[in-house]
């Protein structure tokens, strides 16, 4: 979901 | 993970590179704002905080740990090195952390993805370091002869930025549900304060002559 994703990045 | 969020990455790695040799190679922090510095190293404390606690790849954790590693190396070459601590510009560094971390602050806690302690100061991050190079440019404008290290330091902490956009873009086109408004407004108003410098960078840089930010 949302929050997860973007967390992969810096 | 594609090549514009590579190229961005590398270009954040090269610019922490830069800034290291400039610092060490003329033993002076001279053009840098501490600020700026102390506030990135805010940014990466408060965004890495499951550094440990999630595992997304090899890559990513090493990163994480260099960039954490360098922010706090830098800190101490302007705060505690004896010889450059005394090239730092302190009289001109004058902008107040209050005016960016509040704002910052009060906006994670109201525009979030969640309300969990992590999401929260995870999104905090996210805002802060949309606007931390903001001392950083009041303080290249004061300054007369901006040596090309700094210069290049900004415009790849700027670049690094757009590249990030590029990727956003490809991700949104190519992985299904990929939407991140808070990452991508930010993303979009961090790279639009470089605009002004990428102009007289890019000027400079064209017709062969020292940058001078106009005051």
């Amino acid at each position: 979901d949302e929050e997860d994703y973007g967390k992969d990045e810096l | 993970m594609n090549i514009f969020r590579l190229a961005g990455d590398m270009v954040h790695l090269l610019s922490f590179v830069v800034l290291v040799l400039k610092i060490n190679a003329t033993k002076s922090c001279r053009g840098i704002s501490l600020k700026t510095q102390e506030l990135y190293t805010l940014v990466f404390v408060c965004r890495y905080l499951d550094l440990f606690s999630n595992f997304i790849s090899m890559y990513n954790t090493t990163m994480k740990i260099v960039f954490l590693g360098t922010s706090f190396a830098i800190l101490y070459l302007m705060r505690g090195h004896k010889v450059i601590k005394v090239t730092y510009d302190r009289e001109q560094d004058t902008f107040r952390y209050l005016f960016l971390v509040l704002p910052c602050a009060l906006l994670a806690l109201l525009i979030h993805n969640a309300w969990t302690p992590f999401e929260v100061v995870w999104t905090f991050s996210i805002y802060l370091e949309a606007v931390a190079i903001l001392p950083q440019l009041v303080l290249l404008q004061r300054t007369q002869n901006i040596d090309n290290l700094t210069g290049n330091y900004v415009f790849l902490l700027g670049l690094y930025r757009g590249l990030y956009i590029l990727n956003w873009i490809y991700r949104y086109f190519t992985e299904p549900h990929y939407i991140q408004w808070i990452v991508w407004i930010s993303g979009i108003v961090q790279t639009i304060l470089y605009l002004d410098f990428f102009y007289y960078y890019i000027k400079s840089w064209k017709n062969n002559v020292k940058l001078a930010l106009p005051s």
